[in-house]
């Protein structure tokens, strides 16, 4: 199963991930 | 014609099939003989015939199948055994479990939607937007001209995955759908997909403080959304079942859509009674909408960051 999230927010959002990386529910997806 | 006729169609199909898998491999060395020379190849999508033969697998009488047979509760003296299996097999981490004792759960059902210890995931509280479950980051990024990337080089339509912008009035008269959703100046849309592997924890939890204020359920196939299958078939997003809830952030648009799989054919959200998923009549390219805003309900829900949201079935 796969969970997609689609949201606005300011141009200067930025994830702190990788593709392909494991993540933990809770843990953060990135920053303003 | 008589010698024709003679001819046992099994060999003709081994022929078949063994020269259309050579000719597949062959294609897929060439692809990796250009990028070890550091050519970026485009992923090999499926084509019309191949998607359409792939949709005709009955995948979802299979999920509901699969999803009867674990509601069978196990003889306890079983129970150990087949979970053990299933842990050794996905890599299931019990001691974050919040029951550990495998004998507890009555029915693979039951154990896929165990739940954690709540010490087990700590809810990141200096970001304002959290991973909604554990998985995998199959792909992230900014949404550009309409389509969303489910993986690298492999996009979908917006507009089909979520369906028409009907959900809230909308004032001015946007470009394109993808202005209709940013509602500020100077905001831009982002998507991340996370993919549950078999062995996840399958409950998933609010992403950011919202307000969630419309369900839309996509009834659908139920193919596999691994990874591998999801840089095969483009729009997988959109022709899986799923379930889009949209509302509102700090920010403006969010949205969180769970999307089922095979094995995982069902999608419960706690605070929607109504909605039932991987019904075995629907019609093709239907979808239903429910509004959580009422007259006196003018909020729709309001969901706090790492609050429990739903959960992933078997079948």
């Amino acid at each position: 199963s796969t969970i997609v999230l689609l949201f606005e927010a300011p141009r200067d959002f930025k994830f702190s991930l990788t593709a392909g990386q494991k993540i933990h529910f809770g843990e953060p997806l990135g920053t303003m | 014609k008589y010698k024709m006729a003679r001819m046992r169609p099994l060999p003709i199909l081994i022929a078949t099939g063994s020269g259309y898998l050579g000719y597949d491999q062959y294609g897929r060395y060439k692809d990796r003989e250009l990028q070890k020379l550091g050519i970026e190849v485009p992923p090999r999508v499926a084509n019309e015939l191949q998607v359409t033969i792939y949709k005709s697998i009955p995948t979802r009488l299979l999920s509901r199948a699969w999803g009867r047979l674990n509601q069978v509760d196990l003889p306890t003296w079983l129970r150990k055994p087949i979970y053990s299996l299933y842990i050794w097999t996905f890599g299931v981490n019990m001691k974050e479990a919040a029951v550990e004792d495998l004998q507890h759960y009555r029915n693979l059902g039951e154990f896929f939607r165990r739940k954690l210890k709540p010490q087990a995931r700590p809810v990141c509280d200096s970001h304002c937007v959290i991973s909604p479950a554990d998985g995998k980051i199959l792909h992230f990024g900014r949404v550009k001209n309409c389509e969303v990337e489910q993986v690298k080089g492999v996009t979908y339509s917006l507009e089909t995955f979520l369906g028409p912008y009907t959900w809230t009035e909308s004032l001015d008269d946007p470009s394109s759908f993808q202005d209709l959703l940013v509602t500020k100046e100077g905001n831009e849309l982002f998507h991340c997909v996370v993919y549950l592997a078999p062995g996840d924890y399958h409950c998933f939890h609010s992403p950011t403080d919202w307000r969630v204020a419309h369900r839309r359920h996509f009834p659908g196939s139920l193919m596999s959304v691994n990874p591998g299958v999801a840089r095969w078939i483009k729009e997988l997003f959109c022709h899986n079942e799923r379930v889009v809830l949209s509302g509102e952030w700090t920010h403006g648009f969010f949205s969180l859509t769970a999307v089922g799989a095979t094995n995982v054919g069902s999608i419960r959200i706690y605070f929607d009674k109504e909605l039932r998923t991987n019904n075995p009549r629907y019609n093709k390219g239907s979808y239903n909408d429910l509004s959580y805003v009422s007259n006196n309900n003018r909020e729709g829900v309001t969901m706090r960051k790492g609050e429990h949201l739903g959960e992933f079935n078997l079948g």
